[in-house]
């Protein structure tokens, strides 16, 4: 499986449809302080089914809707949307015979989130398990938030040994 | 759930030992379970021997050569069982160039080894230079982002224009 | 003791309030006691606006406006009884370009108005193009520090050069 | 009190004499990664009369000696001075005849910290009282070691009350 696309509607700095291509090799995200760059780590940590709202540097998970502007009202509700390619048809049986993929993740204020793999309803942990299965998800390793280094330096030695877990 | 933590840690330890070299150009490194027998309670130690240095755990290292050193866990463990997508945020931030310039060494290698798809939030310019493409994000109207694509040149005039 | 703290208090605010504004190039802050009555129990909470955004509690800010408003609360504590000495150790490096500038801005403004005398480790080649004069460290046998006067223009290719 | 001169000699990786003049204004420190910048932060700290190893990345107070290279052995001491230009005649009365004060702090191996001003032998707390006196000290606010930002960001709020305290 691959990630292809990451779309954002309203979520958190967002606000205006978003439509990040996910291409082969290294890509780069470069901009001035607070602009949004580790949101977007954040969006695809939170469509994967991240359940913390402080791993989403929030005080609650419907921090994450666009709160508004000097021009703009704050929004309602926001949507994540991840595509996946299964070409090689690795999904689980239930979703394993589509060519692809879109998990999405919408939150409504004061009404939770709700997920869908091609538009049909699922529970969030059909959605980790999907990711587990890509050798992903929103606790992989490989997602470097801004300060895990500095977490992982400070980390007393039981904790570290956590991160080794995870490889396990 | 002891065994396979162990085997676990045999693979990301000589993982960890090779990419330590590499991104250090030189020295030696590896990964101790401290303070039980049990794996399932012990600690992870990082012994770290930068070259031309005397060994040290994590802890006495300088900054920058703490963050490489974890980096270089932080690798040992996805290649382990590479994700789809591995995203880095600011993890150079500490880094001198000859360090950048061997961060984004690995970043290649593992771009060509691997199927993963890397996204690399950076404000370093050595960096940006590396990458196969570039997008920005800005702020035009305040509060509200906005990604679009960056050439790889007007990338050192863009990239920190607010 | 307790009316000493809530008069630093009210001073680290006011001069925190005003460097805010300054290294934000705009904005508002302030600083909070909370969960107690009694400012000797009492936690220090940040509230801080970025030109253009909401207010939001520290927690909640960029990785760049958290390190930067952190400087703010440094800088106001500083002010009100200026050290003979001051070293920032890589305290710029979260910070994009705009904000390197307005922190050197501040520190030339410091520097003019206080006897204060300024050590500022730095990887960052706009703060090294804004200091007075620049030493090197350099280790030419390994594990030897030694220190070396740097002239600024030659600073670009000497600075990262072990 | 003006700060006007530190002198490093077997601390860390400053094992020959180093002679750092402090000028006025800004003075700027650059280096590859591991060279030694943070160890000249932890020597000024350290003169001032630091007592916690901890505070020197260090397991112990001899981990700042010179613990040798490939081609040079361990050192048996080390010894950091720092001078004070006295013009304005602020130190404490028993050191305040001198325009000028050196502050010297030496450890030999398993022998603990001597401190020094002017050659003549003081306890620490007489090193912290004259540091005080000139607003600075090895907890000042003013001396922001590598991470301290970080620290600050991270700390619960009791915690970061006590960066006024430092204030008050
Ligand atoms: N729910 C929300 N609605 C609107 N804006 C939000 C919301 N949540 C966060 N933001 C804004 O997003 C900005 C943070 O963006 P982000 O952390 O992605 O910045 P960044 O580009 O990573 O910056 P840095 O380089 O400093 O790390 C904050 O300034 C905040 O105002
Ligand atoms: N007692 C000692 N004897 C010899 N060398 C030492 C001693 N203690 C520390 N060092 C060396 O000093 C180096 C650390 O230097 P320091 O932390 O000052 O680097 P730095 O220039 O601040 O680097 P960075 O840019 O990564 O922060 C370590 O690599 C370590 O090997
Ligand atoms: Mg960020
Ligand atoms: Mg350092």
């Amino acid at each position: 499986m691959k990630l292809t696309r990451l779309r954002l509607i309203g979520f958190k700095s967002f606000v205006d449809p978003t439509d990040f291509h996910i291409e082969p090799g290294l890509t780069g995200v470069v901009g001035p302080n607070g602009c949004g760059k580790s949101n977007l780590v954040e969006a695809v940590r939170w469509v994967m089914g991240e359940a913390s709202y402080k791993a989403m540097r929030a005080a609650e998970m419907d921090d994450v809707i666009f709160s508004g502007n000097a021009g703009r009202p704050a929004r309602n509700h926001a949507e994540v949307a991840l595509t996946i390619d299964n070409a090689d048809r690795h999904a689980p049986a239930v979703f394993n015979d589509f060519d692809t993929l879109e998990v999405s993740r919408r939150i409504v204020r004061e009404h939770g989130s709700t997920f869908r793999v091609n538009g049909k309803e699922v529970r969030a942990r059909d959605v980790a398990m999907l990711f587990a299965d890509a050798s992903t998800g929103s606790r992989s390793p490989a997602l470097v938030h801004q300060g895990r280094i500095g977490e992982i330096i400070q980390a007393r030695p039981e904790a570290r040994r956590r991160v080794l877990e995870e490889a396990a | 759930a002891r065994e396979r933590l162990l085997t676990s840690f045999q693979t990301v330890n000589e993982n960890f030992k090779k990419l330590f070299t590499e991104l250090f150009g030189g020295g030696t490194a590896e990964l101790q379970l401290i303070e039980s027998e049990d794996p399932l309670e012990a600690g992870l130690e990082i012994m770290a021997k930068p070259p031309g240095k005397k060994p040290a755990t994590l802890s006495l290292l300088s900054g920058g050569e703490q963050a490489l050193t974890a980096l270089a866990l932080i690798f040992a463990v996805f290649l382990t069982n590479p994700a789809p997508i591995c995203v880095l945020d600011e993890v150079d931030a500490p880094l001198d160039d000859y360090n950048v310039e061997r961060f984004c060494d690995l970043l290649d290698e593992m771009a060509r080894s691997t199927d993963t798809r890397f996204i690399i939030i950076t404000h370093n310019p050595i960096t940006m230079a590396r990458m196969s493409r570039l997008y920005g994000v800005t702020m035009a109207e305040q509060g509200v982002s906005q990604l679009v694509s960056v050439d790889l040149e007007g990338a050192v005039k863009l990239r920190e224009a607010s």
